[in-house]
């Protein structure tokens, strides 16, 4: 899978996310990906999200729309209300995975629980980050 | 201080000891900063953020390491079925696919879905259809053929198992 977020000038944020789903899936399985605010949700008013896991977890626990919702109904910042689903929510059914997300101030996140995520990154100040994080 | 900012992710799943050498690893490095500074560029010019998302996807889509367009898994019938979603936070319009197969970027056909439908998420056959209809060109099956994925589906094709992007273990916590 893979997935990005971005703010441009304006302060409109988007989501956009891939995915080749999983190898010898079968009977017409799809994961988290392409559903609308379980792998990719977009709103100027907290953020934008894209996931990356097993998408059965990310699906029931509808991730990317419920990091929003903890920024606007609890008013918590970026980092903790992806920190509260991908560290509590996520596991607590347990799933495993990751997200990336930005908001309208152009501020970035991307926790995550489990091995294997590849990540890259440029914030406001314009300095980039990219890793593999084993 | 500029306001802009992008973030890209290139999957999830565990690294087997051996599979990730250094020559691997600097060529993924190097396919995320394409895909990257490609998205960023856009929001540089003063573009939107949707276009600075939909070409940093599509460049990943089109690498072979990264399961998405060329680099998708096998499924248990050997063939490739591929999704993608977009949506944009100004508006809320949003687009999607599913379970479809010989696009070479499906994140272009859920743009196209939102930018071009009054639908949100199409499936299947239909999709198809609806990318046919924009003109979409099918690639062939062996466009989307890869040694690597060849064998991680030869591994367990024959059980009810099913593994996430990069995981190459066969009796792992996915499986």
């Amino acid at each position: 899978t893979v997935g990005a977020v971005a703010c441009d000038f304006e302060g409109n944020v988007a989501a956009a996310t891939s995915t080749g789903g999983m190898t010898n899936k079968k009977f017409g399985r799809i994961g988290d990906s392409p559903m609308i605010g379980a792998g990719t949700y977009a709103n100027n008013n907290t953020c934008a999200v894209s996931c990356t896991g097993t998408g059965e977890f990310f699906i029931r626990g509808v991730v990317a729309y419920d990091v929003s919702c903890l920024m606007e109904y609890k008013g918590l910042s970026l980092k903790d209300a992806a920190d509260e689903v991908v560290q509590k929510r996520l596991i607590s059914i347990g799933g495993d995975g990751g997200l990336i997300a930005v908001d309208a101030k152009g501020n970035i996140t991307t926790p995550f629980n489990t091995e294997g995520m590849y990540r890259a990154s440029i914030d406001t100040h314009g300095t980039q980050k990219l890793d593999i994080y084993k | 201080m500029k306001k802009i900012a992008i973030a890209i992710h290139g999957g999830a799943g565990t690294l087997l000891k051996g599979i990730m050498t250094p020559d691997k690893e600097i060529s993924y490095k190097k396919s995320l900063e394409t895909a990257l500074n490609a998205g960023y560029k856009i929001l540089e010019n003063k573009g939107n953020a949707v276009d600075a998302v939909t070409e940093a996807v599509r460049i990943l889509e089109d690498s072979p390491l990264f399961n998405a367009g060329k680099g998708s898994v096998f499924t248990n019938a050997g063939s490739h079925e591929m999704d993608a979603s977009i949506m944009n936070g100004e508006n809320l319009e949003a687009g999607a696919v599913s379970l479809i197969s010989g696009i070479k970027n499906p994140i272009l056909l859920a743009k196209n879905i939102m930018q071009k439908s009054e639908h949100v998420f199409l499936a299947g056959t239909g999709a198809m259809e609806y990318a046919n209809l924009l003109g979409y060109k099918l690639e062939p099956e062996d466009y989307f053929y890869d040694d690597f994925r060849y064998n991680q589906w030869q591994e367990i094709k024959d059980s009810d198992n099913f593994q996430l992007d990069h995981n190459v273990q066969k009796d792992s916590k996915f499986g």
